[in-house]
């Protein structure tokens, strides 16, 4: 059991490494609480980013914990992987450096899994390879398929629903 | 496997049609204005694969999922999801593998279809344990919860990975 | 107590009635669970957007409830008002229009009471009559006074930082 | 009465500077970068106000409030918070009125000045009731709040109502 969970441990930690650093350029890892009796402790998630000190995950701006959130849970997708993600709106916080590099993360991985992301940021959007806009007509929703964002600007699929 | 097609009849803010969504690989990205329908769109994914917490799609109780102006005597929603099967990740020999779940009238209570034949939830489990959600269904990401992920603590985190191993 | 309670609940819910009906033009009113004991039962919030059957305010899209809780807090300022408010990425869930609506309903009521907001959105620092750019230096946070938006685009606030 | 003037001294992101943010009247945006510390500087008007729930300011305990960098013997947090109070909404006859709140080294007691002059808590608590958050603090919505305040049941509505009146 120890050994499985470590094995599977250290494939995380390793993936989370490369992740955070090759998105933030800073430097984010796993440490177990207690490596003598590793189920007698937790996980702690350290995360430097760039210029700043090393923090737990949980001390982090809202902006910060969203970016680390993502390269944690790609990180398990290595482990287990889905068939299939859905996202809704994880990239609301997120300012225009970290949007995009949300998404160059996203479109990576989407190369093996999936992702059903909802978005209602246009950076986002530009670099899906299918999109869907939905809106409202007399209380019910209506779908309408676009094969390329330049076609269509956020806006215009907010106006046709007007 | 991926999700290839979604339709959706009578479920939330979908009406009385049948509403047909295309599914591809890759990133797709569904985008529109506030109260559009975004969200029910993944609430219903979640519902064709056998979520069973009306809180986890957003509604006090199972009754509420069917479209307002249902009448309450024929109310009917039915979810159907096709999963692309080419990789066979789902083992069964078919190249596109359709779960549909309907729920009627006053009960509340479901029943699930497998490529078109009924079956059991449990027989479903099984089979489809690979598209079904994910330990801890962190495939899946609700509006809003994106940053508690990053606020687990280290015993919160520690069993994640336990629980995939 | 019951008569004061109802003469606070009656303008609150005439607040909210205008402020909603002139900022989405759909409506929005409070309800009594019993309006025979009223402290027996609690006060339910109904909200209709253009074009939809009115619902409890818990039953909302994401961007619908930000809008329904910004009117019902400003709605509890004209009972007591605070002299000021801080909100935080509150428009982070709005689409475009609803963007616009809030900073517009922010803007005339910050004549009354004092409204800092943290926002990332362009059109809401673009509303404001003074404008803080916050960047990190070696980790350390510097703040920078802007007088007029059109001064200072967000990206390139944030490009100071970096 | 409107906060005029914050000053900021080794609270969280603010180093070893005496770091002045000059507010009016009206609607005042703070925008950036993400973990630049804008949250932060609304973190510094509540703990400048009284606030005692480390949580509130989104720390785990007070000592993580202390800028990292500094030596865990000479840690010193100051925040000063300055009101216009031309309208006399305090109940003193000042123009400005300055609330002053020092924590230091690893005991994490606060001490509070009022224009200076060093005060009790409770004292200021009295005076300042028209600027201390409001009931329920409404008048403060951190990141990611908002929608919860539409996610109130009846009950807790009604009780807002209660505690205002
Ligand atoms: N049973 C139902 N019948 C009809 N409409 C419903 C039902 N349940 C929810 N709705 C409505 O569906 C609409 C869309 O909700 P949804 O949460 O999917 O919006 P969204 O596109 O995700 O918006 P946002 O961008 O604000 O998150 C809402 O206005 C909601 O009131
Ligand atoms: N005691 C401390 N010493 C130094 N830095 C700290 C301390 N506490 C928090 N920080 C850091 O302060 C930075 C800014 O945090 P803050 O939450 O204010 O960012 P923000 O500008 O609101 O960002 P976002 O847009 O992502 O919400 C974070 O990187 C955080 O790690
Ligand atoms: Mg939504
Ligand atoms: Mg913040």
């Amino acid at each position: 059991k120890k050994e499985m969970f470590m094995e599977a441990y250290n494939r995380v930690d390793s993936d989370i490494r490369a992740t955070f650093a090759r998105l933030t350029g800073g430097t984010a890892h796993l440490e177990l609480e207690n490596p003598d009796d590793v189920f007698a402790g937790g996980v702690m998630l350290l995360v430097a980013f760039p210029g700043k000190v090393a923090r737990e995950s949980t001390a982090l701006s809202g902006g910060e914990k969203t970016i680390t959130a993502t390269v944690f849970l790609l990180a398990l997708q290595s482990l287990k992987p889905s068939p299939f993600y859905l996202m809704d709106e994880v990239d609301a916080h997120l300012d225009a450096q970290n949007t995009e590099r949300l998404s160059k993360v996203l479109t990576e991985r989407s190369q093996n899994s999936q992702i059903i992301m909802v978005t209602l940021k246009d950076s986002t959007v530009a670099k899906a390879s299918l999109i869907y806009g939905v809106y409202p007509r007399q209380g019910v929703s209506q779908v309408v398929k676009y094969r390329n964002p330049s076609q269509v600007p956020l806006a215009q699929i907010a106006a046709e629903g007007s | 496997v991926h999700i290839k097609k979604l339709e959706v009849y009578g479920f939330k803010s979908f009406g009385f049609r049948n509403t047909v969504v295309h599914f591809e690989n890759g990133l797709v990205a569904i985008t529109g204005p506030n109260g559009s329908g975004k969200s029910n769109i993944l609430d219903a994914i979640m519902f064709a694969i056998g979520e069973n917490s009306p809180k986890a799609m957003r509604v006090d109780k199972f009754q509420s999922l069917f479209h307002d102006s249902q009448n309450p005597g024929h109310r009917l929603v039915r979810v159907s999801i096709t999963f692309d099967n080419l990789d066979r990740g789902i083992p069964m020999d078919e190249d596109t593998v359709t779960l549909t779940r309907e729920m009627e009238g006053l009960t509340g209570d479901s029943q699930y279809l497998l490529n078109g034949k009924k079956v059991s939830k449990t027989a479903i489990m099984e089979l489809l344990e690979v598209v079904l959600s994910a330990p801890n269904k962190l495939n899946i990401v609700q509006q809003g919860m994106i940053t508690r992920i990053s606020e687990l603590n280290s015993e919160e985190r520690r069993k994640i990975i336990e629980d995939i191993v």
